[in-house]
């Protein structure tokens, strides 16, 4: 199975 | 004080329906550089950034950085009352807690001003780094739009292969399996009909396709799409608002647990 990931789990917080 | 006017209103309006399905409440912030905004998804899977460069607007006053927390529905509503053809003023005082739409004809025999309350939003703002994508395909935005909406009825999820052969749109679902392979084409008569595949290394993503499909409701800002993609990183899906700016969407992809 395929797990969606977040897109803040790429970004830093500004 | 804020006041912004836009000669080509349509502008807005179609920015407006580009991500209103996408995010409901969001920030618009306005800054010497120009008015911006981003935004995630309810699920935090997408992400929207939008920049209208501050030379694009006929009269651009922001005396001071203003962030201003609006519906997108709402904001929606109200712009759909301008004409296509309209001028877009957006007029705002420091610490107010309404904007305004100024709406004028082009030859301004009819003047309409539109108020809508503020809203207090709390959202995070994500640092998004300069990347060097592996793959960046542009292609036109109306063929994009096509592939996403014709494999999203027969799968839920799209995987984007880039080589140096060309980008290949796959799905499965229950019916069937679809494949769409695009390749570089630069022979054409006008360059938005161009598809340009750059390559450093191939690159293999899967995305759910209900966002991409959310994504190309920006098709009619522009004639191109540019996506970026690398391995394992979201892809951009970048439309240009000629003169400017633009608006990318940035989707997560999806991973084998």
């Amino acid at each position: 199975p395929q797990q969606q990931r977040s897109i803040s789990s790429f970004f830093a917080t500004k | 004080m804020l006041e912004l006017r836009l000669l080509q209103g349509s502008l807005l309006k179609k920015v407006l329906e580009a991500i209103k399905d996408l995010v409901t409440d969001a920030n618009f912030d306005c800054s010497a550089t120009g008015f911006s905004l981003q935004a995630m998804d309810s699920s935090h899977v997408a992400l929207v950034a939008l920049l209208l460069r501050a030379e694009g607007f006929e009269h651009y006053r922001c005396d001071r950085n203003l962030s201003m927390g609006m519906n997108l529905n709402n904001m929606s509503k109200m712009l759909k009352c301008a004409g296509n053809d309209d001028i877009i003023t957006i007029k705002a005082d420091d610490g107010g807690d309404t904007v305004t739409f100024m709406f004028e004809s082009p030859n301004q025999d009819k003047i309409s001003d539109f108020e809508m309350k503020l809203m207090d939003i709390d959202s995070e703002h994500l640092g998004i780094p300069e990347t060097e994508y592996e793959a960046i395909i542009r292609m036109p935005s109306q063929e994009f739009a096509r592939i996403c909406r014709d494999l999203s009825t027969i799968g839920d999820t799209v995987v984007i292969s880039a080589s140096k052969e060309g980008v290949k749109f796959s799905t499965k679902g229950d019916i069937g399996s679809a494949n769409v392979v695009c390749r570089q084409n630069t022979s054409v008569d006008k360059p938005e009909d161009a598809t340009v595949i750059e390559i450093q290394q191939p690159v293999s993503l899967t995305f759910a396709l209900r966002y991409m499909n959310s994504f190309t409701k920006a098709t009619p800002l522009s004639n191109t799409v540019t996506v970026s993609m690398s391995n394992e990183l979201p892809v951009v899906v970048e439309y240009k608002i000629a003169e400017m700016g633009y608006i990318r969407f940035y989707l997560a992809p999806k991973i084998e647990e």
